[in-house]
């Protein structure tokens, strides 16, 4: 009685899957891993229903099976070692091999949270024991309480570090076990139990995720996703009248500058903790990019402006410039943004405002005023790795 | 099924399931409606 009954019936599964599907979204369904035979493997005879009716449909998603098996005893009673989630992994994929729609359907695990000693003893004999069934490696990553976070741990270059840490920690068992398998953050965001109030929901929330965002990227994670984009708490991408708050802003403006392919970029001077900078190939299906441009986005964490001069090599380009400020009294913590001095709001239920950039002549330096964040397309770069 | 998955469902199969918006309006609101009922319970767990 701990927690509330769901019954996800087939209407459910159907308007989960044509809104997944109407939105070009991928569906990944998170099977239950507490239904258990006498308490040791898992029963699988629930997740048999659900995937012969959706394959009846030709649903064509992916799965994973348990979410943070680290904390099953705190939250259910139930412990499940790292063997045992290995083997009923297996058991999945076999399953899933009895499906020719689901033969080479994706699966995704653990699932597990921030690696801990227990959590990361967990991970290890999970995936010596399942990991050749498992297309990806997923782990959850939040920086900070929710309940007691605080705007200085949002600015804080500390915090900001132990992620890297974290991905550190989960590599070295991933390398250890399974190398070379794919490594996806499954869920993460700011802060975690819904968010921090005031925080995650404003401008400043923005640090954490594009700093996340670009040490993924740069540490070598495929795919991150975003919890969430629409739910209770603070962190969610669009608000509960689906107003797109400044995280919203801040991935499409990413998602149409930045390429996946990665550069190495430092700064010289040695102030690299509070201004952080990472570079990438721009995303050459931006029309106005082409072959060889780079995104370079800064994040200055100082309280005072800060300048960045690119090398020789790239000072005679022209760079357009995607400066992002808060809009309005609250500063950082507004949940209001602007775009290169306009605030960007949706131009009605259905259509995006236009991403407008600021051109800079040759050899201009990049300001970013105290505590902001932005990008950077340095065009005719002609580097050689993006073209 | 809730009320909402069968609207929604009858909705589906009168249309295109990508053409909901000018039929889905009404559900929007009342699911909008009961959304700050749900959060609070969503977010009594999360704390929990």
């Amino acid at each position: 009685r701990k927690h509330k009954n769901t019954t996800i019936t087939r209407n459910t599964v159907d308007i989960l899957y044509s809104f997944a599907n109407c939105s070009r979204f991928r569906l990944v369904f998170g099977l239950n891993a507490l239904l258990r035979k006498n308490g040791l493997q898992w029963d699988s005879s629930n997740a048999r229903l659900l995937l012969d009716y959706c394959a009846a449909q030709g649903y064509d998603m992916a799965w994973e099976l348990g979410n943070e098996p680290n904390s099953f005893r705190k939250k259910s009673g139930i412990y499940i070692d790292g063997f045992q989630l290995g083997q009923d992994f297996v058991h999945l994929r076999h399953l899933l091999n009895n499906y020719t729609l689901y033969r080479r359907a994706q699966l995704y695990g653990p699932d597990v949270g921030q690696p801990q000693k227990h959590t990361q003893k967990l991970l290890r004999s999970f995936l010596k024991s399942g990991g050749k069934v498992i297309d990806s490696v997923t782990w959850h990553h939040y920086y900070v309480n929710g309940r007691h976070a605080t705007r200085e741990d949002f600015l804080s270059p500390d915090v900001l570090d132990t992620f890297a840490t974290a991905i550190r920690d989960v590599l070295e068992i991933v390398d250890g076990t399974v190398p070379n398998k794919k490594v996806w953050l499954g869920e993460t965001s700011s802060a975690y139990g819904g968010g921090a109030p005031k925080l995650s929901n404003t401008y400043v929330a923005g640090f954490m995720w594009l700093d996340k965002l670009g040490l993924s990227a740069r540490q070598g994670i495929d795919v991150v996703m975003r919890q969430v984009f629409f739910g209770a708490g603070t962190y969610h991408l669009v608000d509960a009248n689906f107003e797109p708050l400044p995280d919203y802003w801040l991935s499409l403006l990413y998602k149409k500058l930045v390429g996946t392919k990665v550069l190495r970029v430092s700064l010289k001077g040695g102030a690299q903790r509070r201004l952080r900078v990472y570079l990438h190939c721009t995303n050459t299906l931006h029309p106005k990019y082409r072959d060889g441009d780079v995104t370079l986005f800064a994040l200055n964490l100082y309280n005072a402006t800060r300048y960045l001069r690119l090398p020789n090599s790239l000072s005679s380009k022209h760079v357009d410039e995607y400066l992002l400020l808060p809009h309005g009294r609250e500063n950082i913590l507004s949940r209001s943004i602007q775009l290169n001095g306009r605030v960007l709001r949706m131009v009605d239920d259905t259509m995006l405002p236009a991403l407008t950039e600021k051109p800079l002549g040759p050899g201009s330096t990049l300001g970013l005023p105290a505590f902001s964040y932005g990008f950077y397309v340095i065009k005719n770069a002609k580097a050689t790795a993006c073209i | 099924s809730t009320l909402e998955e069968k609207i929604l469902r009858e909705l589906q199969v009168k249309q295109d399931a990508c053409g909901l918006r000018s039929g889905f309006s009404a559900i929007e609101s009342r699911l909008l409606t009961q959304w700050p009922a749900q959060e609070k319970l969503i977010l009594k767990e999360q704390y929990w």
